[in-house]
C-alpha cells in the first residue's frame, strides 16, 4: 500500500488507520499447530480501507453496515497503519486488550464511540494504543482496545478508566483485561 | 511534539461536512 495523506482542508488525524474485516471468530480453532493457525488467521483479515484525516474516516465509516446488520463471529478491526491486527504482530507481541461485553441494542453506538475516541487522541496514553476491535457474537458482542505493552499499568488504568467514562459504562460492568501472551500461550 | 487531539462534538461535526462524502 502507498503513503495516504489527508487531502487539502481536511483534518489530520494524529495517526493514519487501516480498517480490517475478517470472518473468523475471536477464537483460533486449531490447537495444535500455531504456525498454521496464525497464517490461516492472517488470510482471513480484509483491508476494507484507510485513513488519514477525520474526513476520510467518516467517508469511510458512512459505507459500512452497522455492527447489529453484521452476522455473528464477524470481526471489524480499526487499527494504526503498520501493526496487523494479529497477537503475533510486533506491536502487539507484548501488548493485550480491555474486552468489554456488550448487549446488541449497545453496539452501534458504543464502536462508534471508541473509533472516534482512538482517532480523536482521547485515551491520552501516547503511541499505547493500537487499535479496536469488534467481534459480533450471540447474544452479546465484544469490544476490545488493543494497546502495545501490557505490563504498563498506568496506561491500561487509564484505557480502562476512558473507556467507562466515553461509554457510560455502570461501574459494576465487567472488563477483563487479557495479555495477549496469554492468549498466545491458550492457543 | 503536539499531539492532535480531536473530541466527540468535534469529529461529529465534521461529518457531514461536504469534505467527508
Amino acid at each position: 500500500l502507498g503513503p495516504l495523506e489527508p487531502a487539502p482542508g481536511e483534518h489530520k488525524l494524529q495517526y493514519n488507520y487501516c480498517l480490517w474485516f475478517a470472518k473468523k471468530g475471536c477464537h483460533r480453532t486449531s490447537i495444535t499447530q500455531v504456525k498454521a493457525t496464525e497464517q490461516e488467521y492472517g488470510k482471513s483479515l480484509h483491508i476494507v480501507g484507510r485513513c488519514a484525516s477525520v474526513e476520510q474516516w467518516w467517508s469511510l465509516y458512512c459505507h459500512l453496515i452497522k455492527p447489529t446488520a453484521l452476522k455473528p463471529y464477524r470481526e471489524l478491526h480499526l487499527f494504526k497503519s503498520g501493526i496487523k491486527p494479529m497477537w503475533e504482530d510486533p506491536g502487539n507481541a507484548k501488548g493485550g486488550k480491555w474486552v468489554i461485553k456488550l448487549r446488541k441494542n449497545k453496539i452501534d453506538r458504543a464502536w462508534e464511540t471508541v473509533c472516534m475516541a482512538m482517532l480523536g487522541e482521547q485515551f491520552l496514553v501516547g503511541p499505547e494504543i493500537c487499535g479496536v476491535v469488534l467481534c459480533t457474537r450471540f447474544p452479546e458482542d465484544l469490544l476490545s482496545v488493543w494497546n502495545r505493552t501490557a505490563t504498563d499499568q498506568a496506561s491500561t488504568a487509564r484505557i480502562r478508566d476512558t473507556l467507562r467514562r466515553i461509554l457510560n459504562l455502570p461501574p459494576n460492568t465487567p472488563m477483563e483485561y487479557k495479555p495477549h501472551c496469554d492468549s498466545l500461550k491458550k492457543s | 511534539g503536539t499531539r492532535i487531539i480531536y473530541d466527540r462534538a468535534f469529529l461529529m461535526n465534521l461529518k457531514n461536512s461536504p469534505l467527508s462524502r
